[in-house]
């Protein structure tokens, strides 16, 4: 197949009790059998439209409540896929799984590739040094069933986010990907997506077409939100991405989408309602075949080509979720400015419509290790608006913008060639690639 | 060309060989 139909649920997950103690397999089934029923009528859904496959969220058959311990009655044994098995065919051949078997008997009765994140279980003893005190090991796990109902996929988280104390790291970073009549699927998990291993791996050598994403990922203002930073990574990797979020709006998670590298698919982002929402699209199966396949991108070419804006101006210190930013003002209505920090110097040309003094804009450049909930090393150019006109509230989160833009171009000196690119307008709606391009010397750019 | 009420735009670097060893930062590696 040339194209597919892709689908993504946002899901609204119905969560446990909260509860000291581990609650009867039973009762967890209840609340799994309670999620899978809105899951299995999105599927249906998205089926009776035609999607080849649907991609559903991290955590969203159980949740996120637990300890360790309150975790273990909703795992269970997930086989690797090479036992070629089909749960819904033989449900009892790795003793008790209700919930595969009932995933696959979904993926086969609908005849749709299902993805789906769940919990996996593994008994391990004394000879193995890392063998956790209660005798097993519990992962965070992705399974695809095709559309005969067969596990084709599992791939278990490796870049756990910290919180997620109720699971133990696999021993190895896990390259998941296979093979479909349309194109080739990677997988992997949320907080992956800062990851080399697998995130890059599995698209700079696997090769994969597209990749399936399940998140629970909370939206943190101004770079950590879910539908930007997905479509930016989307679109810096080259590769299709179907984003499926939780939906759950007091901790801020929304914002699922179907990426295409060259544009956006679809997305949504919903902060007034507690429903769930299917999104479907159709997708190019190998994009890198196509004449629309973006160009690689030499990140720090034009920033060093251009001459360092020599204008005197007075740079700031900020914070962007717990990073040390330098900043400097954006004065006036059409400028030219450049900001240093170590090795990187970012450099902006803009020209808005009128500069408004009810808004403050600033330029921030930030060259260093991100140590807060994972230690990661980052490279970032930015162009925001504080959250008042008081320059120590640049960084902070803003929701709505009225200065208008009429031109910018944003660059810098990176030290990567992975660099991914966002844009984020008022009301955090996505720039539509039809407003802004990247260009192949690495300029963010508007489109005049 | 059209004006853009722009919240936030970057450029969002990952330098991967400057990566301390592991990346997630879980209950594995707090010890």
């Amino acid at each position: 197949l040339d194209t597919f139909i892709a689908a993504v649920y946002e899901h609204a997950v119905i969560l446990p009790n909260r509860t000291e103690t581990p609650v009867s397999k039973e009762d967890a089934l209840l609340l799994m059998n309670k999620n899978i029923d809105v899951l299995e009528n999105a599927v249906q859904l998205a089926a009776k439209q035609g999607a080849h496959i649907i991609v559903t969220p991290e955590d969203g058959i159980y949740g996120w409540v637990f300890t360790r311990e309150t975790i273990y009655p909703y795992l269970e044994d997930i086989p690797d896929p090479e036992v070629n098995w089909i749960p819904c065919r033989d449900p009892q051949r790795f003793g008790h799984t209700p919930v595969q078997e009932r995933l696959s008997c979904l993926a086969k009765d609908n005849s749709i590739y299902i993805v789906a994140n769940i919990g996996d279980k593994k008994p391990c003893n004394a000879h193995d040094p890392q063998c956790p005190a209660d005798g097993h090991y519990q992962h965070n796990t992705n399974v695809v069933f095709d559309s005969e109902g067969k596990l084709v996929a599992r791939y278990h988280k490796y870049n756990l986010f910290a919180p997620e104390i109720q699971f133990d790291f696999p021993k190895d970073s896990e390259l998941v990907a296979f093979e479909t009549p349309f194109g080739k699927f990677g997988l992997f998990t949320c907080f992956d997506i800062f990851s080399h291993d697998p995130a890059v791996v599995v698209v700079d050598d696997l090769g994969v077409d597209s990749v399936l994403y399940p998140a629970a990922w909370y939206n943190t203002l101004p770079l950590l939100s879910a539908v930007p930073f997905h479509s930016a990574w989307a679109r810096a990797m080259r590769v299709n991405l179907l984003a499926a979020n939780t939906h759950n709006t007091s901790m801020h998670m929304t914002g699922s989408g179907i990426y295409a590298p060259e544009a956006v698919r679809v997305f949504h982002y919903d902060m007034e309602t507690e429903s769930g929402q299917l999104l479907l699209a159709e997708l190019r199966a190998r994009p890198r075949l196509e004449p629309t396949f973006p160009a690689s991108v030499d990140w720090s070419a034009y920033a060093q080509s251009v001459k360092l804006s020599s204008c005197e101006q007075s740079n700031f210190p900020g914070m962007i979720y717990f990073d040390k930013f330098t900043f400097t003002e954006l004065k006036k209505d059409t400028g030219n400015y450049t900001v240093c920090q170590k090795d990187l110097c970012c450099h902006l040309t803009y020209r808005m419509s009128e500069k408004r003094m009810d808004e403050a804009y600033a330029l921030g450049v930030f060259d260093g290790l991100h140590t807060v909930e994972g230690q990661y090393y980052l490279q970032i150019c930015t162009l925001l608006k504080c959250q008042t006109t008081d320059l120590k509230t640049c960084g902070e989160p803003v929701g709505s913008a009225f200065t208008k833009f009429e031109e910018f171009s944003l660059s810098g000196t990176f030290g990567t060639s992975y660099v991914f690119p966002q844009m984020a307008l008022s009301g955090s709606q996505l720039a539509s690639e039809r407003h802004y391009e990247v260009s192949r010397d690495g300029r963010l750019r508007s489109r005049s | 060309g059209a004006s853009l009420p722009v919240l936030v735009s970057a450029l969002y670097g990952r330098v991967f060989e400057k990566d301390p060893p592991r990346l997630g930062q879980g209950p594995g590696k707090l010890q």
